[in-house]
């Protein structure tokens, strides 16, 4: 009975550099952290599955639906199909409270069977859905919408701000509601929704250098907070790769840390304005044995028409950029962070 | 009035698989060559 989406097979691997997470609770439970991501809002774990991975309850905490009073089992099926793996389950609602925003009556996927490794290796609980209502799983409600009807913001608006400090441990920081201007510099520049599901808007040009390389005639990107890096049509970003001068090493495409002063920026022009990432920006800096590694923020992801092709402005970009999400006036806002 | 939600920062898979040194083993066992996916 349950429909799985046979519509796209591609490797959805964002998950892998997943790195921002907030505490969450479905009452009346201890917190639990999902990464903010499409339109969905799904647990991993519940109590009642004898199919569950049975690592899942030692990574994962385990979701109880007969401890809350104000639980109720909708009992729709939802499937998420994922390309290192899958989640099915079913349909229930209660109260979700996110840092003392309590929404009454959310409903919310419960994941029943995750076959393979992908939800107990990856430290996230859950998914916490910013999109538009046409994208949530199994036809929910989405939260923001929910916190909108309530009547629990005074502006049906959200931003998120995300530190660029690599060991992460201040200030990012997710506001319902409205913005904080004291995140972004200058005003924000205000960009129409094209197509309301992801937040996706349109791309005037993108540059490398002072010379446009990609997008001649315009494209359409998303502001994705549930992705990780950079993402293009692969065969563009084969192309963005060679022009940074990045080169395949171990399965990822990596530069030379030492070349980061000479390589060149990359702009995106949005709606009249250029977004510039340095190469400070773009490249990920890691150590490994020690040593330093640097790695592409940009990765190839074809998104077959008609949704695709798409780019998408993920954490690579939002670092860079505050992104204020307007649903009143179909929206996205954006300006410099202020570091 | 704003609701604010702090948000932490983790060590991605990504990065704790490469610091490891399991991450060319992860794309093998997942069927993935992101070389050539981006090609």
């Amino acid at each position: 009975s349950c429909q799985m989406d046979q519509s796209t097979n591609e490797p959805l691997i964002n998950y892998l550099d997943l790195t921002s997470k907030k505490p969450w609770q479905v009452f009346p439970r201890a917190p639990i952290f999902p990464l903010l991501w499409g339109a969905t809002l799904s647990l991993w774990g519940r109590d009642q599955s004898s199919e569950q991975n049975s690592c899942f309850s030692e990574t994962h905490p385990v979701f109880h639906p007969s401890q809350s009073s104000t639980y109720e089992e909708v009992g729709n099926r939802f499937s998420i199909q994922y390309g290192t793996g899958s989640l099915t389950g079913i349909i229930g609602a209660d109260q979700v409270s996110v840092e003392g925003l309590t929404v009454e009556g959310q409903q919310f996927g419960e994941s029943v069977k995750e076959p393979g490794q992908t939800f107990v290796n990856a430290e996230f609980d859950g998914i916490l859905g910013l999109g538009y209502p046409s994208l949530a799983a199994g036809g929910v409600t989405p939260v923001f919408d929910n916190m909108m009807a309530q009547n629990l913001v005074d502006l049906p608006i959200f931003s998120v701000y995300l530190s660029s400090d690599p060991q992460g441990s201040s200030d990012s920081e997710l506001t319902f509601g409205g913005y904080d201007p004291s995140h972004f510099s200058g005003t924000l520049n205000w960009i129409p929704v094209t197509k309301q599901g992801y937040w996706q808007i349109a791309l005037d040009r993108i540059l490398v250098g002072n010379t446009v390389m990609f997008c001649y005639e315009g494209c359409q990107a998303i502001v994705d907070t549930g992705t990780s890096l950079l993402n293009g049509p692969s065969h563009k970003i084969k192309e963005l790769q060679e022009a940074i001068g990045a080169t395949p090493m171990d399965g990822e495409y990596a530069v030379n840390c030492a070349n980061l002063n000479t390589m060149p920026n990359v702009t995106f022009l949005i709606n009249g304005v250029s977004y510039t990432l340095s190469p400070n920006a773009y490249i990920l800096q890691d150590l490994v044995d020690g040593m330093q590694f640097c790695s592409s923020g940009f990765q190839g992801l074809d998104i077959p028409p008609p949704a695709g092709p798409l780019w998408i402005l993920g954490d690579v970009f939002i670092r860079q950029f505050y992104a204020v999400f307007d649903r009143g006036n179909n929206q996205v806002g954006l300006a410099p962070t202020v570091p | 009035a704003v609701h604010r939600v702090p948000l932490r920062r983790h060590q991605s898979v990504r990065k704790k698989l490469r610091a490891q040194g399991l991450l060319s083993d992860f794309w093998k066992s997942q069927n993935l060559d992101m070389i050539q996916f981006t090609e």
